[in-house]
Formats: C-alpha cells, structure tokens, sequence
C-alpha cells in the first residue's frame, strides 16, 4: 500500500486568490466539484484556506468577503509525511484537507480525508 | 480493528426538514460543525441529502430554496456492511457521506470519509 502523502495526494489542486469574493469561491467550488480552497496571495504564498463549510457560514451569517471565512492558520501537509501523520492531523482539527507544501511553503498537492478514505476502499 | 459500518458510524445524526430553506441548511451545518444533512420528510421518510458543497452551488445559482439543490438518489449503507464496501461506495460516487438506514429506511447513523480516515489515523 501506498506509504506517503505524497503517494495519494491530488496533484492538480484549484486555489483561489485573495482578492476574490465569496460568490466566487462558491462558483470554483461548484464548477471543479471540490470542497476546499487554498487561498493564494500575489506573491504566491499560502495565505489561508476556504471550504464549502466556510460557504456555509457565510450564507447564515450574510458574510460577502473571503477574509471574512477563511481559516487563516492552515494546517498543510509535507509530501514525505507517511499518510498515518496526515490522517491524524486531520482528525484531531476536525477537518478534511491538508494542503501540501514543499520546503519553501509553495502549495504542491492536496490530501483530502476522501484519499485516504479510498485506500481504505481498495482493499476489497 | 472495527470492522463494520456500525463500529464507525456517527449515532446522533443531524438532519433538516424537506421544508426547510438554503439559509437554515447552512445555519444547522454552521452551528453542528457538519457538512452533510439527510433531508427528513414529514413521515421519517429519508427524501434527500443536502450538502455543504450543494450550498456553495446555491450561492453561485442564487437558489433558495432546498429543492433545488438536494439530491434525492441517495447512496445509504447498512449497519452490517463492511467499512471497505462504504469507502468503496464514497470513493465512486466521489461524496463524502453515507446516511446509514436499517431495514425500514430509517436513518440510524452516519459514515463519513472522515470517520473512515481516522482508522487510518489510528494505526500511529
Ligand atoms: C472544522 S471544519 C468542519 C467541516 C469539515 N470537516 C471541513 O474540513 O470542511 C471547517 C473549518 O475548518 C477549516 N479548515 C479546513 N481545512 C483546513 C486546514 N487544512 N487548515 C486549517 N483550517 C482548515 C475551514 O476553513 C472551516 O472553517
Ligand atoms: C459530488 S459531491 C462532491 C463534494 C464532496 N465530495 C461531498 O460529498 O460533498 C457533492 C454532491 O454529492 C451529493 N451527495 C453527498 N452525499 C451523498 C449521498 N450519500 N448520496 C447521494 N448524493 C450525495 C451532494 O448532495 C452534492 O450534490
């Protein structure tokens, strides 16, 4: 079976940019059918993460901005991590995705609860 | 390790109305922390799912209303089925959820591709 993050992470991740609004990030999410989106700054750098969830929240509380949802302080994921470290990580924080970042924090791939879940799948 | 649905399944499922609008699915998935909802009708009949990922649509489309965003084909599991049929299950309908119905089609539990991941997080 596969043994590191690497091996099951999704290698295409959709991002969003900063700038962008809330209505936007619900037509990504719509459009490419993924609940997650790493926020992106200018310069590339991983500034937060938006989910459908954070959508959510936004509908209920009638909030229109990204800053006004996204988690700030992202807990990510490093490709040689083994998939145990990764799927703790998400269980403990209560979440379903760990964007994945190489040595100089550039967003690489995304490991979902889902991915790991599909190993789980495959063993029959 | 468990090995059915019944050893992984959430017990105390939140679940909204079929009359119910977008704006209280999103308040209930806000205020629980969840992202997926089994639609109840009147009669304890399961009529639908609505999902975090079905409100990030309806912010895009400007829906309102639950109908036009729940989907009614729901995939469900069994108490007694094994976990790998459920991620199996998950992972080819890409959803993230299986209400767990008994055998009068009522809604006795919840497996998420969290709850599976989490195993794999146990083996630390
Ligand atoms: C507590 S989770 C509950 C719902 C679901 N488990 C999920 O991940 O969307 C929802 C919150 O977690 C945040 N979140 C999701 N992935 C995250 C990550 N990798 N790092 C930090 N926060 C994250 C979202 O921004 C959102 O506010
Ligand atoms: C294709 S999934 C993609 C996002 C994510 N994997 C999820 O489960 O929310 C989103 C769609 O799947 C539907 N869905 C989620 N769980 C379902 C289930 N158990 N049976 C049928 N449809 C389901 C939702 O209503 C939503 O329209």
């Amino acid at each position: 079976t596969p043994a590191s993050v690497g091996d099951v992470m999704v290698k295409d991740v959709v991002t969003i940019s900063l700038g962008a609004g809330v209505e936007d990030a619900a037509g990504i999410m719509m459009k490419s059918g993924v609940t997650h989106l790493p926020v992106i700054a200018g310069d590339k750098a991983l500034s937060g993460i938006v989910t459908a969830w954070d959508i959510s929240k936004a509908v209920a509380m009638k909030y229109s901005r990204l800053e006004e949802i996204m988690t700030r302080n992202v807990v990510t994921a490093r490709q040689e991590d083994p998939i145990e470290r990764a799927a703790g990580d998400m269980n403990r924080h209560n979440i379903s995705a760990l964007p994945v970042v190489d040595e100089s924090g550039k967003v690489v791939g995304m490991i979902t609860s889902d991915g790991v879940s599909r190993l789980v799948g495959m063993c029959r």
